[in-house]
C-alpha cells in the first residue's frame, strides 16, 4: 500500500507524504479559484486548465509562498521614527527548472485591528536585499528600493508585482537574498512619540503576515497548440 | 453465418462505478486543504456485441465486438471512461507552500465500450 501511494504521490507531483504542523491561512483569492474551478467541473463547463482567470494570467499552478524571514529589533524602539522593519524570506525552490513564472506577488496583510484608530501617518517601503547579510550588522544592505507608500487607512492586504524580482531569483537562486521591508511614521508626525504610536507598532508586529503568490505555468502539460485547439 | 446473442445480465454491463475515497480515511487530511475527497469512480462491465451500439460504444468498439464473435482470440471490446473531468487540489507542501493546481482527466464522468 505505501508504494503505491508513493507512486500517486509522484504523480500529484509531490516527492513524498507531507506532514505540515498547522496549515497555512489560505487567502481567499485561492478559496475563490478552487471554488470557482471545483465549480466549472462538476457542471461539466469547460474551462482551460492553464489560463487563471481571476488573475488574468497564464498558468496551471498556483502557489502560495510562506515568508520565512524575521524581524529586526530596534536597540531603542522608534528611533528615527521607525515603527517596524524586517527582512522577508521566500523559499522559492518548489518552483521546478521547467516552470515558467506568470504572475509573482508579494501580499503584505497588517491586520485590520492594526489601522484601528491610527493617528499618526505610516509608511512602508521595500527594497531587494543585494548583499548577504553580515555578522554584527544590524540591518541588511537595502539595494534597489521599489515601494513606498502611505499607509493611511484599513485597506486589507497590499499587494506589489514581483515578477521581475522573482524572475531574477529563479535564474539565480544565490541572489535571493530576500527583502527589507520598513514601516515608518511620516516625517513630521512622529515627533513627540507616545504610548499610542508603541501600541500601533506592537499590533502591527504582531498581526503581520507576509506571503508571496506565484503562478508557473509547465509547458508540458500547456502546450500553445493544446491550448489552441481547445 | 448469424451471430447467437449471448445472455447478459444488465447488471454486468460496461457502466460508471460511484465510488468515493474520504481523505481522511487515507490520513491526507493533515496536508489536503480542499477537497475532503476524491471521486475514483471507475468503469466496469461487459461489452457484448449485440448490446456495443446501445453501450456508448465507439464504432471501432463495435468492429471489435464483431471480430471477436468470429475470432474469441481477438480481444473482447473493453469497458472504458469516455468522458473524464478535471479536480482541482489545494494543499500544503513540505516547504509549508500552499498549492492549487489542476489535474486533468481525473474523474470518470461517463462510460462506454472502446
Amino acid at each position: 500500500l505505501q508504494l503505491q501511494e508513493y507512486d500517486f504521490l509522484q504523480f500529484l507531483g509531490l516527492d513524498k507524504m507531507t506532514l505540515p504542523r498547522t496549515f497555512q491561512p489560505v487567502p481567499s483569492i485561492l478559496n475563490k479559484i478552487f471554488q470557482d474551478w471545483e465549480a466549472a467541473a462538476t457542471a461539466g463547463d469547460w474551462q482551460d486548465l492553464c489560463y487563471v482567470k481571476e488573475l488574468g494570467v497564464y498558468g496551471n499552478l498556483l502557489r502560495l509562498v510562506p515568508d520565512q524571514g524575521f524581524f529586526l529589533y530596534l536597540k531603542k524602539p522608534f528611533q528615527d521614527d521607525y515603527c517596524l522593519q524586517k527582512l522577508l524570506y521566500f523559499n522559492l525552490s518548489a518552483i521546478k527548472a521547467k516552470e515558467q513564472l506568470t504572475m509573482a506577488q508579494l501580499r503584505l496583510d497588517l491586520g485590520s485591528n492594526s489601522y484601528y484608530n491610527l493617528g499618526p501617518e505610516l509608511e512602508l517601503a521595500l527594497s531587494v536585499v543585494q548583499e548577504p547579510h553580515k555578522w554584527g550588522q544590524v540591518t541588511p544592505t537595502p539595494g534597489r528600493r521599489f515601494a513606498l507608500q502611505s499607509i493611511l487607512w484599513p485597506q486589507g492586504a497590499l499587494r506589489f508585482s514581483l515578477q521581475d524580482v522573482v524572475q531574477g531569483w529563479n535564474s539565480n537562486p544565490q541572489k535571493n537574498l530576500g527583502l527589507f521591508l520598513e514601516i515608518m511614521v511620516q516625517e513630521g508626525r512622529g515627533s513627540g512619540v507616545n504610548f499610542q504610536l508603541e501600541d500601533i507598532c506592537t499590533r502591527l508586529r504582531r498581526s503581520f503576515h507576509a506571503s508571496l503568490l506565484v503562478v508557473t505555468l509547465n509547458p508540458e502539460q500547456c502546450q500553445p497548440s493544446s491550448r489552441k485547439r481547445r | 453465418a448469424a451471430i447467437p446473442v449471448p445472455k447478459v445480465s444488465c447488471k454486468n454491463l460496461c457502466h460508471r462505478h460511484q465510488l468515493f475515497i474520504n481523505f481522511k480515511d487515507l490520513g491526507w487530511h493533515k496536508w489536503v486543504i480542499a477537497p475532503k475527497g476524491f471521486m475514483a469512480n471507475y468503469c466496469h462491465g461487459d461489452c457484448p456485441f449485440s448490446l456495443t451500439t446501445y453501450l456508448n460504444s465507439s464504432n471501432y468498439a463495435f468492429m471489435q465486438a464483431l471480430m471477436h464473435e468470429v475470432d474469441p482470440e481477438v480481444p473482447q471490446a473493453t469497458c472504458i471512461p469516455t468522458k473524464l473531468s478535471p479536480i482541482s487540489i489545494l494543499y500544503q507542501d513540505n516547504n509549508d507552500n500552499v498549492i492549487l493546481r489542476h489535474y486533468e482527466d481525473m474523474v470518470v464522468d461517463e462510460c462506454g465500450c472502446g
